[in-house]
């Protein structure tokens, strides 16, 4: 086992075993800055732990982000991890970071979907669902991003339980999606959502279910077109954005449409890097520029959201 | 352990929206077992499709037969699966 966060291998994929214990570790290393919350269990009752990243305060203005909802986009758990350590380690050094947590928390979920993480280190690495059974079929799984109560049931989602794309039987029928939902409505406090994917290269904003803009689709356009900039100015790495509508297909039932839907203004969903030539499977030589390109791009949604209260 | 020897990932670039169509009806049949893996969206941007070892022959010749251009972009997805995974043990140790 890693024995510090200054010893840990960021440029390797983990077990969540490793990455559980690495979480633990960097409670450990900022006592003052970083605690662990469980918000739920998994279908296959593993915890549901979320980094919380706070200076004080009582129920602050918080933003939330997530990577892993797919278990299988394992570059995005990768980029979690970096970026969760980039956040405790630039608090007091960099000045944003600085004053996003001195008025703010971050919640920080890196295994959203943990049994699905757990099967594609132990059985198929291509697993992109929950493991839920299905009543009355043999194909296990929902897709945990078409089971928000976000136009469920439409059309991008599918009712098949053999689809990559099954939308469940109802919406928040998966225990992963119920507690993530339970734990935004219950705080009251989120003002920006931050849904971390991967391999599509864009940067995406509600709505997917509808084709209709959202009341504040310039704001979120010229942010997500200066933070998709940035993040190219590292390494070159080009970004679409713009409505998942718009930009991808319509997709029923997303995280970020429902948190938008139940009154996140800034909420965003990221397709991260892949070059084209490895998918899924993109190498571990990948995962700090993945992350490095990315966090410019994470930092002008944060300091925005700071900027702009509501 | 679920294996993924001979199967490949396609790169496959839709010309026009009815070629679109034609993908996504590709995609739900279920008998094939594809997987997109990026779904087709848009004429000119590229959709990635992996296709079992035994659904090979019948895809591409489904793709050909419509016009439809691709390239391959994994020739053996197990190839690139034991080389994470010794990647991963290498650095472990």
């Amino acid at each position: 086992k890693e024995r510090s966060t200054s010893t840990f291998d960021f440029a390797s994929y983990h077990t969540i075993d490793e990455i559980y214990n690495w979480m633990d570790m960097l409670v450990e290393d900022h006592p003052n800055l970083v605690s662990k919350i469980q918000i739920g269990q998994s279908y296959e009752n593993r915890p549901l732990n979320v980094l919380k990243f706070s200076t004080g305060g009582s129920n602050r203005s918080a933003i939330w982000l997530d990577t892993g909802i797919h278990p299988r986009e394992w570059i995005t758990q990768a980029t979690g991890i970096w970026t969760a350590n980039k956040i405790a380690e630039e608090y007091g050094q960099d000045t944003s970071v600085t004053a996003i947590l001195d008025s703010m928390d971050i919640f920080f979920e890196i295994v959203t979907n943990p049994d699905g993480f757990v099967f594609t280190h132990s059985s198929d690495r291509l697993w992109r669902k929950t493991r839920s059974i299905n009543a009355g079929s043999p194909c296990v799984g929902v897709d945990p991003n078409r089971n928000w109560d976000a136009g469920f049931g439409g059309p991008g989602a599918s009712s098949d339980p053999c689809s990559e794309t099954y939308h469940g039987p109802y919406a928040h029928s998966e225990s992963e999606v119920k507690a993530l939902a339970d734990f935004i409505l219950g705080h009251g406090n989120v003002k920006s959502v931050i849904s971390i994917h991967s391999y599509s290269q864009m940067l995406l904003f509600p709505y997917g279910y509808k084709t209709a803009p959202v009341p504040n689709h310039q704001e979120m356009n010229e942010l997500a077109k200066k933070a998709v900039s940035d993040l190219a100015a590292v390494y070159g790495t080009k970004y679409t954005y713009g409505s998942i509508a718009d930009t991808i297909y319509a997709a029923d039932g997303t995280a970020v449409d429902w948190a938008y839907d139940n009154g996140v203004k800034y909420s965003f969903t990221f397709e991260l890097r892949d070059s084209g030539r490895y998918g899924f499977l993109l190498p571990s030589a990948q995962i700090i520029p993945t992350a490095t390109e990315t966090w410019p791009a994470l930092l002008d949604i944060m300091v925005h959201v700071l900027e702009h209260p509501y | 352990e679920k294996l993924f020897t001979g199967d490949q990932v396609l790169r496959i670039t839709a010309s026009d929206e009815e070629q679109i169509t034609q993908l996504r009806v590709l995609g739900e049949q279920a008998e094939l077992q594809v997987d997109f893996w990026r779904h087709p969206t848009s004429p000119g941007h590229p959709a990635d499709l992996r296709v079992p070892f035994s659904s090979l022959p019948a895809v591409k010749t489904f793709l050909e037969s419509n016009n439809i251009s691709y390239s391959i972009m994994i020739e053996d997805v197990q190839e690139l699966l034991d080389e994470e995974k010794r990647t991963m043990m290498k650095s472990r140790r």
